[in-house]
């Protein structure tokens, strides 16, 4: 099974929950059409450490040298990046809209104050997903639990902070339930 | 139990320690 924590060795610093990161990318044409969402993801790797996780960065790409309609998608082992997954039935995520050449920044801002547990909302966070558009790049952290307001407003509040979003920028959040109708 | 918290500072001075790489 691929979706187990790997080991970890003594010497390496275990981190509070164990990621898979996903790679997915919009194949245009027919082919496309017919892959499922599902179908269209695929796993690059899994860590429990911090060291396992850089050795697992290092290699990749960073966000804005993808191609247009190229998703990186990070979440805790166990829960698949999709609305359908169990975690995320009854969750939500705050949208981050970033106009070109900020993705690669805040897109590690995002996830070390997410394996580092800055969030301080206890279970409540799946994972992250950046998303490589045309003319903007979208950063989403998703949530267990959408009407739970106060860890929302919690989790928009360390966003804003990690990622040192002018107060202005814009930050929407969505319920899955909303995006599947 | 206890969380296990790290500051961005930690995380990256062990980005290029050697069991990292």
């Amino acid at each position: 099974e691929v979706l187990v924590a790997p080991d970890i060795s003594p010497d390496e610093h275990k981190l509070q929950y164990a990621y898979a990161l996903w790679y997915s990318k919009r194949n245009p044409g027919k082919l496309g059409a017919l892959l499922s969402y599902d179908q269209n993801l695929k796993l690059i790797g899994r860590f429990a450490s911090v060291e396992q996780f850089w050795g697992l960065y290092s290699h990749l790409s960073r966000p804005s040298e993808l191609n247009t309609h190229t998703d990186f998608h990070l979440f805790k082992i166990g829960i698949k990046p999709m609305w359908e997954d169990e975690a995320n039935q009854r969750g939500g995520k705050w949208v981050v809209r970033l106009r070109k050449g900020l993705v690669s920044r805040c897109w590690e801002n995002l996830i070390l104050a997410m394996l580092g547990e800055q969030f301080m909302v206890g279970e409540e966070i799946c994972g992250a997903v950046v998303s490589i558009r045309f003319q903007e790049d979208i950063i989403c952290l998703w949530n267990k639990t959408a009407s739970d307001l106060s860890t929302t407003q919690r989790i928009r509040d360390t966003l804003r902070r990690v990622l040192h979003l002018p107060p202005t920028a814009l930050m929407e959040y969505k319920t899955h339930n909303d995006s599947l109708k | 139990g206890t969380r296990i918290v790290y500051e961005r500072a930690f995380l990256m001075n062990l980005r290029n320690s050697p069991i990292s790489q």
